[in-house]
């Protein structure tokens, strides 16, 4: 059986929040080291994994595999009734029909116990290969999110470009084009305002908006992104879920490419 | 001209 035990039931409450809307159905595969979650949109041109290692909760217990197949509309619903700062502890069986959920106030005058239906969600798995990026930019995640909102004013795609000058963001549509250009920054006061730029070649790759401002639904989760580049290769958007190493939301972004 | 590439074309089956 599963039982997972997470101290904050915000975590999981943002993580659907983010990605509801480009996934509807999927599979929480459970096993020892944690629970993950890989699915692709509709039109397969985006893919969403999270990963939440089993250090992420206290106590956390998973005896065999279990893939528990979810409707995110059901949850986000049953997820609504649950308080930021809850406690949420997560039970099912074996071969489980139904996820058990139980919410506790933190100073535990309050429980709420709640049973979602599952469904068998037949998942195509997609792997995905180790890659070493060219460019891998670390920054604000709120920053991201008002470049790509910004963009999105004026186009459908966006012309990400990483040299030694810097990351250049270039957009151009029927009112007119714009661009934004990063640079790498580092206050020594409040660290989270830092931008990291590691570059190894210069890159340059067009990507849907649409899918970019998609995926910045994340920003409540982590006050920085990660964002990795290689020519020719999907995007990788990646933010933090704990303090724990391991523990992320990831979104890949096929490119666009020439006819 | 460019075109909406899909994750299939650069992700693999496991």
């Amino acid at each position: 059986m599963l039982e997972a035990r997470l101290d904050q039931a915000e975590i999981l409450k943002k993580v659907v929040d983010a990605i509801k809307d480009l996934v509807q159905d999927c599979n929480f595969d459970c096993n020892d080291s944690g629970i993950a979650l890989q699915a692709m949109d509709n039109s397969h041109v985006a893919l969403v994994s999270m990963n939440l290692q089993a250090d992420s909760f206290a106590p956390y217990r998973c005896d065999r595999n279990i893939a528990l197949g979810v409707n995110l509309t059901s949850l986000t619903k049953v997820l609504r009734a649950a308080q930021n700062t809850d406690i949420l502890t997560l039970r099912a069986l074996d071969a489980p029909d139904s996820l058990n959920l139980v919410f506790e106030s933190q100073d535990k005058d309050r429980i709420s116990e709640y049973d979602l239906k599952l469904m068998d969600i037949d998942q195509e798995h997609l792997g995905i290969p180790e890659t070493e990026y060219a460019a891998t930019i670390k920054m604000p995640s709120v920053e991201f999110r008002r470049i790509c909102t910004d963009l999105m004013a004026l186009s459908e795609s966006v012309t990400i470009e990483a040299s030694k000058d810097g990351i250049k963001f270039t957009c151009s549509g029927d009112i007119g084009n714009g661009s934004v250009t990063l640079r790498q920054h580092t206050n020594v006061e409040n660290e989270k305002e830092n931008i990291e730029i590691e570059l190894s070649e210069p890159v340059a790759l067009t990507f849907s908006l649409k899918y970019l401002v998609n995926f910045c639904k994340a920003a409540g989760l982590s006050n920085t992104v990660t964002i990795c580049l290689s020519n020719e290769v999907p995007l990788l958007v990646s933010y933090a879920l704990t303090s724990k190493a391991g523990s992320n939301l990831r979104f890949y972004l096929a490119p666009k490419i020439g006819d | 001209p460019t075109k909406q590439a899909t994750l299939g074309k650069f992700f693999g089956q496991p």
